[in-house]
């Protein structure tokens, strides 16, 4: 038996609304700790690594591994049935085909739920090493997406360049080119309004925009974002979740040839 | 001409 509830089905909602530009589908892993997902975007230029923790939800159980294979459309649909101040349960047998979510308003005079047919996927699972960074930038995600936003409308790629001045986003094409420099804050007040820079070497890297800006999806999750940089290895870029998990996107570097 | 590596190439497959 699963069974994980959560008091806000709007996490749910926005974590959906944060991985299905990338995936059409994907498996929901569960077991003791949590739910974890990994899937690759359809390219595979791109990696999704979601983690909602056990001890995040209102009330978990999961007696035995599950594995749910999901259409993300289909999970999409279903969630838009609820509303945001409803508590959601997803609940399945052991073995089970399907998966049921349960919504219920806050005053609980209306319960619905809506049982989903779950899919055999036979995905590719990598294996991420724990990596030390050369570079790490911490900076409020809505500048992050306003950022990427802003350079997209000039090329489709993006360079990062991190020194110990700060970093800076770089972009050109057909109409001209585009600088934006960003330096460490000088006195951290608010945590969340901070630039903080942890630079062990400069590291330059070439993005796509499209996918930066499928990743700002996850803006709503987290005030802030943090990007991981290493010379030659994929930019990573995480959205922490409060209280429950993150959200972590991997994206190869653009190499000239 | 940017070529775009996969994620297979950096990560090993479970």
């Amino acid at each position: 038996m699963f069974e994980a509830r959560l008091l806000k089905s709007s996490i749910l909602k926005k974590v959906l609304e944060a991985i299905k530009d990338l995936l059409t589908q994907a498996t929901f892993d569960c077991d003791d700790n949590g739910i974890q997902l990994q899937a690759m975007d359809n390219s595979h230029v791109a990696l999704v690594s979601l983690l909602l923790r056990a001890d995040g939800f209102d009330k978990y159980r999961c007696d035995r591994n599950v594995t749910m294979g999901m259409n993300l459309g289909s999970m999409t649909k279903i969630l838009k049935c609820a509303g945001d101040k409803d508590t959601v349960t997803m609940k399945a047998q052991d073995n089970a085909d399907t998966v049921t979510f349960v919504f219920e308003s806050p005053n609980q005079e209306k319960v619905s739920d809506y049982e989903m047919k779950l899919m055999n996927l036979d995905l590719e699972h990598l294996g991420i090493p724990e990596t030390e960074y050369s570079c790490t930038i911490r900076m409020p995600s809505a500048e992050f997406a306003r950022m990427c936003r802003d350079l997209s409308q000039f090329g489709e790629s993006i360079v990062i360049s991190c020194t110990k001045e700060g970093v800076k986003f770089s972009t050109s094409g057909d109409i001209g080119s585009a600088n934006i420099k960003l330096a460490q804050t000088a006195s951290i007040d608010k945590e969340d309004e901070a630039v903080i820079i942890e630079m062990d070497e400069p590291v330059t890297l070439t993005f796509a925009c499209q996918y930066l800006n499928y990743f700002t999806k996850a803006t709503s999750l987290s005030p802030q974002v943090q990007l991981s940089m290493s010379a030659d290895v994929p930019l990573v870029v995480e959205y922490r979740i409060p209280d429950i998990g993150h959200i972590r996107y991997y994206l190869a570097p653009k190499i000239e040839e | 001409v940017e070529r775009q590596d996969l994620m297979k190439e950096f990560y090993p497959e479970l």
